[in-house]
């Protein structure tokens, strides 16, 4: 589903340079459960970013669903997110000035599916985090972990190939991030959807089936785990 | 220090109320280290945002260093917040044109400090929580955990009588985590900084000396733990 080879990302700021990625090499199978661990700055984001075609690598390779993201034009990039992919962003990126529904509805409407549809489903999903009570509230009339589960239900109300959560669970209590994490399991096991996430969360790491752990832009570690 | 009586938030959308908080009366004194848990949606913005004069509570008083913020004139909140507290936001609200360094010296500079100390206080702090080598960055070039340690900087560097953190370690790995608590920790112990925090986070509920849980809207536990 992804591989990416001899990755590197090199930010240049007032002359210097930071090396957020150095020669990553990695394959993502489909149907796979994966979390990314690592300290804050290790580039995680900068990961995600890239294998979701959010951001372009300084050099390598990068290819999802057999397509080569580097070889991708701006249009043929935005064409092949709203087609694959799910993404839940670290800030979340709301659109302020839609409803968690509409939010929520965004990728379907942009996929022509009929509107009695896209009702059904959305409100399936906003059900599903906890959320259905909210729909019609702005991100601004949201708490924060409530705003982060609208960012979720956007990002797999289309059921996507690949889900790509930059910490989907930070602004969660326990319980909360829990059920999140199951439903996500569900759609994993259910329908195949392959999931990659970020997280600090030792209860996300838990719930994952395989655990890559980065540092200063390197994969250190990469273990299956088998989990129940 | 802070005395909260019957106070209540109702936020009003659509026709729809929502009561955030339900009757709160609470007393934090001088030199307290507490943490506020409670699920998603509980309460722990509302109440945070008005202790610190941020939002206005539909009923009730909120008595903080000796003043009345309900009878407060704007202008004077702003005064009492620049004098008396430093305040880390649930989504960080830095500001976005400034690098980390200003951000972090902000508050220093509205206070009058000259040039020399503010330089000195600012590195020093952002030294303290990781960042000494980031200081030129503006936000966007920072990762997620590295804006939330800038947001913390800046709410610690003058130290206040009062610091409200709204989940100050939700984006940070463990380690930077710990590092980021035991330094206010410091700062509680050695100048007697009184803080207050909301979080999910255990690491941070295991590191505070009094932790207070809300649901729904009201406090529904209140005790005081020995910590080493
Ligand atoms: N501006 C607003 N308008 C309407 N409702 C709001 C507004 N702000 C918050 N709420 C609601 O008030 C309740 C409490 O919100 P609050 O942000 O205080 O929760 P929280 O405990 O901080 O949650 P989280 O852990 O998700 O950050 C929630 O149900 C929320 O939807
Ligand atoms: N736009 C940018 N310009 C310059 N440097 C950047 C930029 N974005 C990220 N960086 C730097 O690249 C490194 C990796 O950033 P990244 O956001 O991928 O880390 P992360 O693992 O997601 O961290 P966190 O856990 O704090 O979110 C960091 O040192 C960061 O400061
Ligand atoms: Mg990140
Ligand atoms: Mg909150």
């Amino acid at each position: 589903m992804v591989r990416l080879e001899g990755v590197t990302k090199v930010y240049r700021t007032d002359s210097v340079e930071t090396h957020a990625l150095r020669g990553i090499d990695l394959v993502i199978h489909a149907g796979e459960f994966t979390a990314i661990a690592g300290p804050s700055g290790s580039g995680k984001t900068t990961l995600l970013n890239i294998i979701g075609g959010l951001d372009t690598p300084t050099s390598g390779r990068v290819i999802v669903a057999g397509r080569d993201l580097t070889q991708m034009s701006p249009s043929e990039l935005a064409d092949f997110r709203l087609h694959t992919l799910g993404f839940v962003f670290q800030s979340y990126n709301l659109i302020e000035v839609l409803s968690a529904y509409e939010n929520t509805e965004f990728v379907l409407l942009l996929q022509g599916v009929p509107k009695e549809e896209r009702r059904r489903r959305a409100m399936a999903i906003l059900e599903e985090v906890g959320l259905a009570g909210f729909a019609n509230r702005r991100p601004t009339q949201l708490s924060g972990g409530q705003q982060q589960r609208v960012a979720v239900a956007r990002a797999i109300v289309a059921q996507p190939q690949l889900v790509l959560a930059d910490e989907p669970t930070a602004n969660l209590d326990s319980e909360t991030a829990t059920r999140l994490m199951k439903l996500m399991l569900e759609l994993n096991r259910t329908y195949g959807v392959t999931f990659l996430f970020s997280t600090h969360d030792p209860l996300v790491m838990r719930m994952a089936r395989r655990l890559i752990e980065l540092r200063d832009g390197k994969v250190v570690s990469d273990r299956t785990v088998e989990s129940s």
